[in-house]
């Protein structure tokens, strides 16, 4: 495994956006990792809709039929997955725009850009997570979001932090010892990719301590998936 | 009850005292003073002076919470963000969003899961 990585330097990220006040972080975790894996598929960066997620998708859990995503109230990004399977894929963000609320469906299935062939859940282990990072692209991760309201920036390694997941975004990347402004201690973290616009954290980004001394921080490593894109010739 | 301030919290604190002034309680200057500040950088405006006095208590709250995260977390910097007048329950139903898994998602023999990869050489 490479001692550092980061996607957004190959490519496969494409810009931070802001999902405004809407609980559809879900939907911008799930339209990342198809963003990248849609990147390796094809060479292609597409940015694509998470309004179609939000008006279109409320697919249940397999095993309880009454979790399901549900536009602003919240979302899982496997489900997210599977949804997205069925439809047939995602359509890109300039068809199908993101409004912040919940609207009716119109999804046009000749406007299909990335489609999903499959995707996976990763064990709770942070080389396995790495590898198929760097294998798949950027993941689609959980995270309990306690700290994040005052974050402005450096590596983020809370000595207490629960692990309830509450939030979804997106693992592009992670570093080997970053440092923080006045402490200078140095810690191996992840890059995160968030929703909340460019003002936020570092410029939309959220950095969070791993290694060997820090597993799982917050929550990080426990709902970790990747997805794998077909390459769809636009009608 | 979060905002309970412990005995740690008469440390000093260089981080944050960038932006709190200095001391453990929030004067009411200083709170007005950064929260002006807020309003301006964050293009913040409320409905009645009833609603900005609430917004302010509350962004005051999130002044002793962001100092006591820079206690808890001495590796970043926490301070004043864009979400420092809501209280953390607005901000954890507006801008999270995360369903929790049903049990079975949770206890595993989950179907997609993944094959271990090699991560020696």
């Amino acid at each position: 495994l490479p001692d550092d990585f980061d996607w957004r330097e190959r490519g496969a990220v494409g810009p931070v956006k802001d999902q405004g006040s809407c609980g559809s972080c879900w939907s911008f975790s799930t339209s990342g990792a198809l963003e990248g894996a849609h990147f390796l598929a094809t060479g292609k960066l597409e940015v694509l809709s998470e309004q179609q997620m939000v008006d279109c998708d409320h697919e249940c859990d397999a095993s309880e039929s009454r979790a399901c995503d549900s536009g602003c109230n919240g979302g899982l990004m496997t489900t997210a997955f599977s949804y997205l399977m069925k439809s047939g894929g995602l359509q890109s963000e300039k068809d199908y725009p993101y409004a912040g609320r919940e609207n009716t469906c119109k999804f046009d299935k000749s406007k299909i850009v990335a489609q999903v062939k499959n995707f996976s859940v990763i064990s709770v282990n942070e080389d396995q997570i790495a590898a198929n990072l760097v294998k798949h692209g950027p993941l689609a991760i959980a995270i309990n979001a306690a700290y994040m309201q005052t974050y402005i920036g450096g590596v983020s390694c809370p000595f207490i932090c629960g692990r309830h997941l509450d939030h979804g975004v997106l693992l592009v990347g992670y570093g080997s010892a970053g440092y923080a402004p006045i402490r200078f201690k140095e810690k191996p973290y992840w890059i995160i990719k968030n929703s909340w616009g460019e003002n936020w954290g570092e410029k939309g980004y959220y950095k969070i301590c791993r290694g060997p001394h820090d597993k799982n921080k917050c929550g990080v490593d426990s709902m970790v998936s990747s997805v794998t894109a077909i390459h769809t010739s636009k009608k | 009850a979060a905002l309970s301030s412990s005995a740690a919290e008469g440390e000093e604190d260089p981080l944050i005292e960038q932006v709190v002034g200095g001391g453990d309680e929030l004067g009411e200057l200083d709170a007005e003073a950064h929260f002006a500040s807020f309003e301006r950088r964050f293009g913040r405006t409320y409905r009645d002076a009833g609603e900005r006095a609430y917004r302010m208590s509350v962004f005051a709250a999130n002044l002793r919470r962001a100092r006591r995260h820079q206690r808890l977390d001495p590796t970043a910097t926490h301070g004043v963000t864009k979400f420092s007048d809501l209280t953390p329950g607005e901000f954890r139903d507006r801008f999270l969003g995360l369903r929790r898994p049903s049990l079975e998602g949770l206890v595993g023999g989950e179907p997609h899961e993944a094959p271990i990869l090699p991560t020696d050489g």
